[in-house]
């Protein structure tokens, strides 16, 4: 799979989404 | 206790990895489950083997030359066990789930040293759908009411108590299984009765994503997760999928999920011999491999990142194989027949 097929990709995920997500 | 040759029936060619036959064991009673704990011995610790029936769990431990021996037998006769919960990493301890249809308990079976006694100790009661045990003497559970889900993590004391509750956001769907994503401690993954993988934050409790992946292959569920390269691979098995033209009987999947944008993409396929083999009925998955319970009553082993099966154990004389776990790291497999035979594999 590539990364036009998922989208942009962060190395960094979880902390992100972690910091996006509703406490 | 001879090695027992296999005759192993492969769709592509010979095999490069086998199951070598290793020992075998009886228990008297038929079997639920079957798993193997690390249990502390003279000058360390050794691998033993849990066996499960419907109302009692034992404890084997291994004797020269390739020969077990019943060294505990905990009785349960009030509440039916229906599975061993592996908790990775712990010694001394197995965790069971009880209950009629769905679990409705959780045990902790151990050897307490202060009392030089084996005893049993009650970690949740609950209507619960899901439960899996995680490194560092964590267990998380679903359990579901008539009005709400509820998900907990529990951190486990090694004398049967439990230390600490985490309450975990609940997604909307039930939640039907759940895998610790391997390297991050706070990261966990979970798969819904409506076709989502769900990820959560350990520590906080939030609900990350809820990444729907469709239709095409229904109920699913997890058995391990990875991260690599910012995309989180997750293992799943189909145990009611049926035969498609295109891809046969299939078992297990790799599936590459971006967190970060929910999209998803097929990585490996693992499809069940072609010929009598029969459908996937349950399995167990460690790192990259794959081994499974077919409907014919024979067990499958797969490399999941080659999508290619490796070794297939035919069910014998004595009867169908039932259960299929991995141990020591992936390098024994435990084969459970109903009658409690349990033989181990070397892989």
């Amino acid at each position: 799979c590539s990364e036009s097929d998922l989208g942009p990709i962060s190395l960094n995920w979880f902390e992100e989404l972690s910091a996006e997500a509703p406490p | 206790d001879v090695a027992e040759p296999l005759t192993p029936v492969l769709p592509d060619g010979p095999r490069e990895e086998s199951l070598q036959f290793v020992s075998e064991l009886k228990d008297p009673s038929c079997s639920v489950d079957v798993s193997a704990v690390w249990w502390a011995a003279a000058g360390g610790r050794e691998l033993r083997v849990v066996t499960a029936s419907e109302s009692a769990v034992s404890l084997w431990e291994p004797r020269a030359p390739c020969c077990w021996a019943r060294v505990h037998t905990w009785r349960l006769p009030e509440i039916p066990v229906i599975q061993i919960v592996p908790l990775p990493d712990t010694c001394n301890l197995v965790c069971v789930a009880l209950g009629e249809l769905e679990i409705g308990e959780i045990r902790l079976l151990l050897y307490s040293s202060e009392t030089d006694s084996f005893k049993h100790s009650l970690v949740k009661t609950g209507n619960i759908k899901a439960v899996v045990g995680l490194k560092d003497w964590r267990l998380v559970s679903s359990s579901r009411t008539m009005q709400e889900q509820q998900v907990e993590m529990v951190s486990l004391s090694e004398t049967g108590g439990s230390k600490d509750w985490q309450t975990l956001m609940p997604p909307e769907e039930t939640v039907t299984a759940f895998a610790e994503v391997e390297g991050m401690r706070e990261a966990l993954v979970g798969t819904t009765a409506g076709n989502s993988i769900v990820v959560w934050n350990l520590k906080t409790g939030q609900l990350l994503r809820n990444m729907h992946v469709g239709y095409s292959y229904p109920a699913f569920i997890c058995h391990r997760a990875y991260s690599d390269s910012g995309l989180l691979f997750v293992v799943l098995s189909h145990p009611h999928a049926k035969e498609s033209e295109s891809c046969g009987s299939p078992a297990f999947r790799v599936v590459a999920f971006n967190p970060r944008t929910g999209r998803s993409a097929g990585v490996m396929f693992s499809c069940v011999p072609p010929g009598p083999a029969g459908r996937y009925l349950e399995g167990d998955v460690w790192d990259t491999a794959g081994a499974a319970v077919l409907t014919s009553g024979a067990v499958a082993v797969w490399d999941l990142l080659r999508g290619r099966c490796t070794a297939v154990l035919p069910p014998g004389p004595a009867g169908h194989w039932a259960l299929a776990r991995w141990a020591a790291g992936g390098a024994v497999l435990l084969a459970g027949r109903r009658d409690g035979t349990v033989q181990l594999y070397r892989y």
